[in-house]
This record gives C-alpha cells, sequence and structure tokens, in this order.
C-alpha cells in the first residue's frame, strides 16, 4: 500500500541482482581516456559515438532556457559570455573541453555551461 | 542522490551510488519523466583513464563531461559526491570567478584531480576536506582498510564535518542523500530514513554488491531523477554501472 501514496516508498528489495526487469534501462559501455593524448585530442574517440546524444541534451537544456526567456538572450549570453570563461578555467580542464566541442561540433559556450553545471545549478 | 559507503563484515569496503540530477529541469507530463534526466541517461559511460597503458582511474560520467561525480581508483579509494544546498552557492563562488578571484576549485575539476593525482584514501580525504571550493558539496570517500570510510560535508571554504565509519560504535556504514547528516532531511524528500531502514535490515553480515544494489532499487532511493546505479568494490577494483527507470508510482525526487 506504501507505495500507491507519496513518497510511494517501497519494501525493502531483495533479488534485484544482477539487474533486470522494469528498473533496469541497460548496461553501461566502456571507453578508454588516454591521458597520454593532448587534453584537446583525449575526448574524441567518446565523443565521436555520443555527440548526437550530447547535442540532443544540450538542445533540451536551450529550450528550458528560452521557454524562461523567449528573446533567446539567454542563449546568447552563454555563447558570448561562456567562450571567455574556458580560457579561465584551469589546465588540462579548458583544452579537454574546448577538444570535445570542436569534435561534437556543440558551440564552446554550450560546452562550459554543461562542464560548470553544478555550480551554475545551485543558482 | 544517495551515496553508501558499507565495510561487510570481513572488512571489505563497497561503495554504492544512485545519481539523480534533473530536478525541476522540465517536466515531461506525457511521459511522466524528468526531461533532462531522460536526456542524461543515453550519456552515462564508463570510462578507464590509462597513462602509459596502465589504469590510473575508473568512473561513471556523462560523455561530454570531464570533472568527475563517481570514481574508483582502483585497489586505493572510490569517491562519489553529492550536491549540497546552501544560500553561500555556487553562484557566489562563479561570481568571485567573473570577479577574478580564483583561488577556489570547480567541484567537479577537484574531484577529478584527486582521481588523478591522490595515492592514497588519506591524501584524497585531505584534499577534499581542504581545497577551497566554488559550491558546497557531499564528498563521499571509501578507502581500503576497515574504518576507511566518510562523509565530508563542504561548504565553499570550509569542511563542515566528516562523519566516519566507526566499527566500534556499530557504524558499519555511512550513507548521505542531499542534506546535511546532523540536521532532519527536509520532509518531502526523505531518502535517509527508508535508505537507513533497509540497510539496518540487510545487516553488515549481509551487505554486499547485490544487497546494496537491491537498497537503491528501493523506492524512494530510486526515483525519477535517477540516472544510473553505481557499484564499486575498492579492493577487487571493481566499477559496474547501471542505466535505470523508475516504474509509476514513483516519487518525482
Amino acid at each position: 500500500v506504501s507505495q500507491f501514496v507519496p513518497p510511494f516508498t517501497e519494501d525493502c528489495r531483495t533479488d534485484m541482482y544482477p539487474p533486470s526487469g522494469p528498473t533496469f534501462r541497460g548496461a553501461v559501455r566502456w571507453y578508454t581516456v588516454d591521458l597520454d593524448l593532448p587534453p584537446s585530442k583525449r575526448w574524441a574517440p567518446l565523443i565521436a559515438e555520443r555527440k548526437n546524444d550530447l547535442v540532443s541534451m544540450i538542445q533540451a537544456i536551450k529550450d528550458m532556457a528560452n521557454a524562461f526567456v523567449p528573446s533567446g538572450r539567454l542563449i546568447e549570453l552563454v555563447d558570448i559570455a561562456l567562450p571567455l570563461m574556458a580560457d579561465t578555467l584551469p589546465s588540462p580542464f579548458s583544452e579537454e573541453i574546448k577538444g570535445i566541442a570542436d569534435a561534437s561540433g556543440v558551440p564552446l559556450g554550450e560546452v562550459v555551461l554543461f562542464n560548470i553545471f553544478y555550480e551554475v545549478f545551485t543558482v | 542522490c544517495t551515496s553508501v559507503v558499507a565495510e561487510d563484515s570481513k572488512g571489505n569496503l563497497l561503495h554504492g551510488r544512485n545519481l539523480d540530477f534533473g530536478l525541476f529541469l522540465g517536466w515531461d507530463v506525457k511521459n511522466k519523466s524528468w526531461t533532462i534526466s531522460e536526456k542524461l541517461k543515453p550519456l552515462v559511460v564508463n570510462l578507464d583513464f590509462k597513462k602509459n597503458n596502465q589504469t590510473v582511474f575508473k568512473s561513471t560520467n556523462f560523455a561530454g563531461y570531464v570533472g568527475m561525480l563517481t570514481g574508483i581508483k582502483p585497489h586505493m579509494f572510490t569517491l562519489t559526491m553529492n550536491e549540497r544546498f546552501s544560500l553561500d552557492g555556487g553562484y557566489i563562488g562563479i561570481l568571485e570567478w567573473i570577479l577574478g578571484q580564483r583561488d577556489g576549485m570547480w567541484m567537479s575539476f577537484l574531484t577529478r584531480t584527486v582521481l588523478e593525482k591522490a595515492n592514497s584514501y588519506e591524501e584524497a580525504k585531505k584534499l577534499l576536506a581542504e581545497t577551497k571550493l566554488l559550491a558546497p558539496a557531499y564528498f563521499i570517500l571509501g578507502g581500503n582498510q576497515t574504518g576507511q570510510g566518510c562523509i565530508i560535508t563542504r561548504s565553499r571554504t570550509l569542511s563542515i564535518d566528516v562523519l566516519e565509519i566507526d566499527p566500534k560504535l556499530d557504524r558499519w556504514y555511512v550513507l548521505e542523500t542531499n542534506y546535511d547528516h546532523w540536521k532532519e532531511p527536509f520532509f518531502l524528500d526523505d531518502r535517509r530514513t527508508p535508505a537507513m531502514r533497509c540497510m539496518n535490515q540487510t545487516t553488515q553480515t549481509n551487505i554486499s554488491v547485490s544487497t546494496l544494489y537491491d537498497m537503491l532499487s528501493t523506492k524512494p532511493m530510486l526515483n525519477k531523477l535517477t540516472t544510473y546505479t553505481t557499484l564499486m568494490q575498492v579492493s577487487e577494483g571493481k566499477l559496474e554501472s547501471y542505466i535505470r527507470d523508475c516504474p509509476n508510482p514513483c516519487m518525482p525526487w
């Protein structure tokens, strides 16, 4: 009964492992990040495979931002101001983020926003 | 988020976490789901960071995000971070950064630096407790010896508290959601109580990767914001992750 009223607290589940059933959407793929490569090149193999998902996620954030500020000013601010922020970030993160923007074709400001979202989200 | 470090009766340390993100960032009425949480799930990847073809550390990440939220330095320590809300928040840190005061670290760059550079639980703990941050956070750290598990509660400038595993006090696990452990959680978001009830019901004798996954699969620790579950075993150097769904009825957070 408890799971049909908020907070839908269930009795403690058992025998859920190995994962299967409706709470398990899928396993997670492994990739190697070669730290011997220049920072701007490290993420290229991964991004080459996942860029469509990255573009789609960032588009969802943009849609939400445009819902708050229909003029599009907020996105403009991100695309103009945040690339300047990229140069202030410590190495190797600045170069890695630029490499991700190059590899994915996502504007640099939007990749920066994705990577500092934890601090921004507290707003 | 729900993070837990537990010591089994043989002294092995286990570390598990649910990564919940996307609150208030768009609700999909038709699918009863959070837009951003659903967009993040296809981006979940496991990463093996190598140098000279040797594993330095492993993590579960969102592709395109260079910082760390969940990681293991095999045979040394395991690290997760949970969001901490405070009025002295990240927006102040960002303002200081823009104004040129840059002595703080971006949270996920610190966790990445710790996983890459620290070579022991104690060294990791010191860095996480003492480095100035731009935003408050909870760092949940597991080591490779008995008693090595803690929750570091951080403000931007201070280490407010460190709660450690203490077998003498029969505290065989430490568990963090998104509230200071010495305060009651927000009553509409109490995931701590059911999580601890399940851990206590499991008992130290029976804690394992499998029963840790059971707890993290129980509502409301599993909720509509949960994107992935990660389980780590430091002594085996093992990290495993699973993308999650929460069938209705399910708490939005």
